[in-house]
């Protein structure tokens, strides 16, 4: 999903 | 995950690794803005607060405590370790860094991609971490000389984000709908802002000096 797949960088 | 961001993230580690190193085992942080090390505490802070909801990998839960822990154990040092702290140069590191927290809220609440608690705190980490590097740099003016771990340190803090512009590239050539301009621009800004440190950086390095 668009949620994790972004926030999946530090 | 790509090489560009993997690299980005080791340079990341191994810029707080030479600073916990310096603070560490040389007992000294002369040189090192405690303002800078307390932006980058509010940083992962507001970014990693996720860590308990979200489950990326091991690999970025472990990342995110490990930036975690350092940023808050090198705040803690300058602050309270008595030997430390008498390397900490107050009268020189007096940026009024909490004038840039209250601008980079006021902008997350404006410009955000989600209107969550999540999402515009982590969105304000982006813009405070694209300035927090303001108070060492104007640390940096004022003390002129520095020594190499310092400037290792600042090198690597300012090189990792340089290397997550590539990856951002290479995401956005690979993946369908990777498009994130609030992430991209305040990346670049950032790394805009060492500019003038890396010149004179590789002007020293070459010359085979420390980094003044």
């Amino acid at each position: 999903g668009y949620m994790d797949d972004y926030h999946d960088e530090l | 995950m790509n090489i560009f961001r993997l690299a980005g993230d080791m340079t990341h580690l191994a810029s707080v690794l030479v600073l916990l190193l310096k603070i560490h085992t040389i007992k000294s942080c002369a040189g090192v803005s405690l303002r800078t090390q307390e932006l980058y505490a509010i940083v992962f802070a507001t970014r990693y607060l996720d860590i308990f909801t979200s489950f990326v990998s091991v690999y970025n839960t472990f990342m995110k405590l490990v930036f975690l822990g350092s940023s808050f154990s090198i705040v803690w040092y300058m602050r309270y370790h008595k030997a430390v702290h008498r390397t900490y140069d107050r009268e020189q590191d007096t940026f009024r860094h909490w004038f840039l927290v209250l601008p980079c809220l006021v902008l997350a609440l404006l410009i955000h991609e989600k209107f969550t608690f999540l999402e515009v705190l982590w969105t304000f980490s982006l813009y405070l971490e694209a300035v927090a590097i303001l108070p060492q740099l104007v640390l940096l003016q004022r003390t002129r000389n520095i020594d190499n771990l310092t400037g290792q340190y600042i090198f690597l803090l300012g090189g990792y984000r340089g290397l997550y512009i590539l990856n951002w590239i290479y995401r956005y050539f690979t993946e369908p709908h990777f498009v994130h301009w609030i992430t991209w621009i305040a990346g670049l800004v950032q790394t805009l802002l060492y500019a003038d440190f890396f010149y004179y950086y590789f002007l020293r390095f070459i010359g085979g000096r420390g980094v003044e």
